[in-house]
């Protein structure tokens, strides 16, 4: 079950952009990422892990991405900054 | 890694736990204070931070509980997943603030499979409310994923790599080696019970021990936003909510560390709102703590204050504005913390405070904004901004403060005999053995 998750490529864009890998969202573009930054963006996930930079989603990087983490964004500068303001 | 925003410019910060885990049978309040005390503490034992907790509304690290969305814009998304956050330091005031997924099964000294070890995730949540950013290095407790529990809290040592970011942003604390490199050889010691910053004296309180219901008292003071009772070489402790910690009272050198152990009472207590060190008053004499150990170079004489030498009755912070109040027989000072000097005008009549006695025992001020003054078994209350007792007052200290009913006594008759006297008066039968008692306190 964890692995079919992640089958779903929109969880898996969320995912990677949530954690800073990919850009976010394009207003215009929406998610059209192409599939090199795709796996330019699962590699740096991977290597940030401490896994293989493969690109592929593999057991292992499942795995990974489903343990549990802090919210926060490993990679971009769209982190959790005090410019943020609470609602 | 994300490029760490900025930090804190000042170096004193305050923290408060706002909301607590709702599922409160697994982790108790007071655990939960003190993981977080233990958790900040791996930060400010390296690097120039000073951490205190405070009662209120203000506070520079607020903690909270909570789940799925709670409108800061990072919903959390049940058990699993994310865990935690915290916002790093900067100009909001959501700046250093850490909330935690109360959908976890948040847990302390519990097997990797039973849930979150709190205490290693907080203490990953409060380096990102301290300015650190992620990190890949797998020893890292920056590193994003959680990695189960981390052992002691009391053991705890942080990765080199944290202790060079952390120093990069604040620089070293005295007495900190930045060269000495953790020896590695070392093994992970086994978690052991933990020694709470609370009292949990395991010795039976000796036979002098005063009534609380049936006593005046030689000092009252809110610290951390609990209430201390002194009397003796005694104190009672009072929660937040106020309620009696224990109905037998902690002997006060088991606790605050530094004092004299030929000091047989104290005069005034009060905590300082310029860096939360606790002020103890005797005589001629004071002495600073910080949390419950004293400060290197004291006592000094009270003249450091340009309070007269023959010491004062009463000490207190006024919520109003933040000024520390001294009171001795008919007079009163006004003094700033801030600029460490007394105010001008100084002293006064004490009559302007109209309806409190004088010759106080003590006062202080508490959590609804308000100021008590204590003397004999009798307390008078002056609200917010007024200098004047609330109509009503005096009530009864015993009664309102320390779970004492009409008439009740818990002298060591009442007390002495392996039999504990609640003020419902149940009896509850001691578990004593060879002169211990083991105490479990959940409130």
């Amino acid at each position: 079950p964890q692995i079919t998750k992640y089958k779903n490529m929109r969880s898996l864009k969320d995912w990677l952009s949530k954690f800073g890998y990919l850009p976010p969202p394009d207003s215009v573009t929406g998610q059209l990422q192409t599939k090199e930054a795709l796996t330019e963006a699962i590699k740096a996930m991977q290597k940030f892990g401490g896994l293989e930079e493969t690109g592929v989603l593999d057991e292992a990087t499942l795995v990974l991405m489903k343990t549990p983490r802090c919210s926060l964004p490993d990679m971009s500068d769209a982190g959790m900054d005090s410019g943020r303001q609470k609602r | 890694a994300a490029s760490s925003p900025t930090k804190w410019y000042k170096r004193h910060l305050s923290w408060r736990v706002r909301k607590f885990p709702k599922e409160s049978h697994l982790l108790g309040h007071d655990t939960v204070r003190a993981l977080m005390y233990y958790a900040l503490k791996v930060w400010s034992d390296i690097a120039p931070l000073n951490f205190h907790e405070v009662a209120g509304s203000e506070a520079d690290i607020q903690i909270d509980f909570t789940k799925a969305d709670h409108d800061d814009g990072y919903p959390f998304d049940g058990p699993g997943g994310t865990v935690a956050h915290a916002f790093f330091p900067g100009d909001s005031y959501a700046a250093g603030d850490t909330h935690f997924d109360d959908d976890e099964s948040w847990t302390f000294r519990s097997p990797d499979s039973h849930g979150m070890d709190l205490f290693a995730v907080a203490v990953h949540e409060f380096g990102h409310a301290i300015g650190l950013a992620h990190t890949s290095a797998k020893k890292s407790i920056m590193m994003p994923y959680y990695q189960g529990p981390v052992g002691d809290p009391l053991k705890y040592n942080l990765p080199y790599e944290d202790k060079v970011h952390i120093w990069q942003l604040y620089g070293v604390r005295d007495s900190v080696s930045h060269t000495a490199r953790p020896d590695v050889s070392r093994t992970d010691d086994p978690p052991v019970l933990l020694d709470l910053p609370e009292n949990r004296s395991t010795v039976p309180p000796a036979q002098d021990a005063p009534d609380r219901c049936n006593t005046h008292f030689d000092a009252v003071a809110q610290i951390r936003g609990e209430a201390f009772f002194f009397k003796g070489k005694y104190f009672w402790r009072l929660t937040r909510e106020k309620h009696l910690v224990s109905l037998r009272p902690a002997q006060i050198h088991r606790f605050w560390r530094g004092l004299p152990l030929n000091l047989d009472s104290v005069d005034a207590v009060y905590e300082r709102p310029s860096d939360h060190k606790i002020v103890f008053f005797k005589g001629e004499k004071y002495w600073v703590f910080k949390d419950n150990n004293v400060e290197e170079g004291y006592p000094r004489l009270t003249s450091d204050f340009g309070l007269p030498l023959e010491g004062v009755d009463a000490a207190f912070v006024w919520p109003h504005n933040d000024k520390t109040y001294f009171f001795m027989d008919r007079r009163y000072w006004r003094y700033d913390d801030h600029l460490r000097r007394m105010d001008l005008g100084y002293p006064k009549d004490t009559m302007l405070w109209k309806g409190v006695p004088t010759l106080l025992d003590d006062a202080m001020r508490w959590s609804d904004g308000s100021s008590y003054f204590f003397k004999g078994k009798e307390y008078w209350r002056v609200q917010g901004s007024d200098m004047e007792v609330e109509v009503g007052y005096p009530r009864s200290i015993g009664k309102d403060w320390l779970a004492c009913r009409e008439m009740q006594s818990d002298s060591p008759a009442a007390d002495g005999n392996g039999t504990e006297t609640r003020s419902q008066g149940q009896h509850h039968v001691s578990h004593a053995e060879n002169g211990y008692e083991v105490c479990s306190c959940t409130s």
